[in-house]
């Protein structure tokens, strides 16, 4: 089982829009996919057509309250199931800062699942305790990011992070790859800031780091306002604009991914 | 003193962009700026031309060991200084979950404060302890917006939390009003989620609410990639592309900001 975490501590560089259209790509190519909703502010959620609000069951009761998986997913179609995230969520930090493994609750609830071949964690922008349980409970990392120049500045901090899970909690995480997203072809800043990427993310350069098989996914997710549109509709953007650029460069990152296989 | 903090919990949106250019804005109208640095990402510091790294006094060491403003701060220009920001802040949430008074230690640094005619607090894309300094410490708030569906959901999450800190904390936060940023004319759905929010905020429909006389900023600061490239140039828009639209935008900005007075 694939248990990719959706993250960047950077704000909106398309988290949640990647987690919900590489899940919906994946499950047209067949696969079961499960999401799980880091996010207090639950977009990933909404984006999938819950309101967050009516679920009295969500990722919240399942760190604080030890409810099971099965407890607290939705199913939302033959192949494919949402743990939804709840505003409670907002409260965690506090609510968990003392309680023992409080970084391995949700590793712990899906490590047995296997009902599905991938899992799906929408990270929000920050590095506390939900972002910790998304890394404990992956192993792989995809980092969306935005060509440009702060998003540069954000990496390290976060390879330090996964770095500090890898070694202490979680032997098996790796970063599979950084995708770039809402990219204005043709833009000078793009080009300089994706040379900038290439030039680190050079695989096996930094032997011995969750990242040496990292690279820069071919696919590059093009700037479009279907992709803006669709979570208004409670859809993917396969549903919703079918023939649009969003539809196109995510099925083709789903593809990329389900056929390289693990950070290979 | 004008204190405004530009606060969304919603990553992404502009957020320290505006921090950045209308401060300018408003020193090349004459006007003594401030800027507080909230966010550990520090990405207002890095746009400013500092290196957070290099900062050994900056506002963690405010928080935690309580140094004054004088200690912190950084002299920028004749008119201009910051308190720049610092990693070691990713981890205040946890520092000061038992400090008494946690959301009011920035407060008490700066009411005394007699140097500056504006104090502009960058805030992280959270509702935790450091958007909280930054509340208790303002007198006003600007809301930074993309006009996309996702963007609306969070509104009512954000004006609770203005609210708590309103009735408990501090009774003179008001918020001015709602700006938006990144906007593509001519889209549809900026057309739909600027109408629901032009719907919300009637002057004067909640009334008692610390947004009663919120308004829509006249002023909507156009999409344009010279304001993604200052950055990485340690500058503002005004001394990177003078005659672009961002410079444009973000002075008109701040003219209507320094014209129309407090929340009014
Ligand atoms: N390729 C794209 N083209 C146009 N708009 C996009 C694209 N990708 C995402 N968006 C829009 O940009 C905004 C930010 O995207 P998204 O919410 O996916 O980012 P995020 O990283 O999850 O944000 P956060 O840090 O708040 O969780 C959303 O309104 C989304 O609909
Ligand atoms: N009007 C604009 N046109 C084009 N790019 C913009 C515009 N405003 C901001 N940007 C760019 O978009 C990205 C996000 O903006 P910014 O960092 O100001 O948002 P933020 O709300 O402070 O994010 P965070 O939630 O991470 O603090 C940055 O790379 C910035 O340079
Ligand atoms: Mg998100
Ligand atoms: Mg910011």
């Amino acid at each position: 089982m694939r248990r990719i975490a959706i993250i960047n501590q950077k704000g909106g560089v398309g988290k949640t829009t990647t987690a919900v259209n590489v899940g919906a790509g994946l499950a047209r190519r067949g696969r079961r996919v499960l999401w799980i909703d880091l996010d207090p502010q639950a977009h990933l959620t909404f984006h999938l057509g819950i309101d967050p609000r009516s679920c009295s069951a969500n990722l919240h009761t399942l760190l604080t309250r030890h409810q099971t998986l099965k407890e607290v997913r939705q199913s939302l179609g033959e192949r494919t199931a949402v743990v939804p995230s709840h505003i409670d969520l907002a409260t965690a930090e506090g609510e968990l800062v003392s309680v023992i493994g409080r970084e391995t609750i949700l590793r712990n609830a899906i490590l047995n699942e296997t009902e599905y071949d991938y899992v799906i964690l929408d990270c929000p922008p920050s590095l506390g305790i939900l972002t910790l349980n998304g890394l404990s409970a992956a192993n792989e990392v995809v980092i969306p990011m935005q060509p440009h120049f702060l998003a540069l500045q954000g990496v390290s901090t976060l390879l330090d992070t996964i770095r500090l899970v890898h070694d202490r909690i979680n032997p098996e995480l790796r970063v599979t790859g950084v995708l770039l997203c809402m990219h204005e072809p043709n833009t000078r800043l793009a080009c300089e800031v994706i040379d900038d990427l290439r030039a680190f993310f050079v695989p096996g350069r930094h032997a011995e780091t969750p990242w040496a098989q990292a690279r820069i996914f071919e696919t590059i997710i093009r700037r479009n306002i279907k992709l803006a549109e669709c979570p208004s509709h409670g859809m993917s953007i396969f549903d919703y604009a079918p023939g649009s650029h969003g539809a196109v460069d995510y099925q083709k990152l789903a593809d990329e991914i389900d056929e390289t296989g693990f950070a290979s």
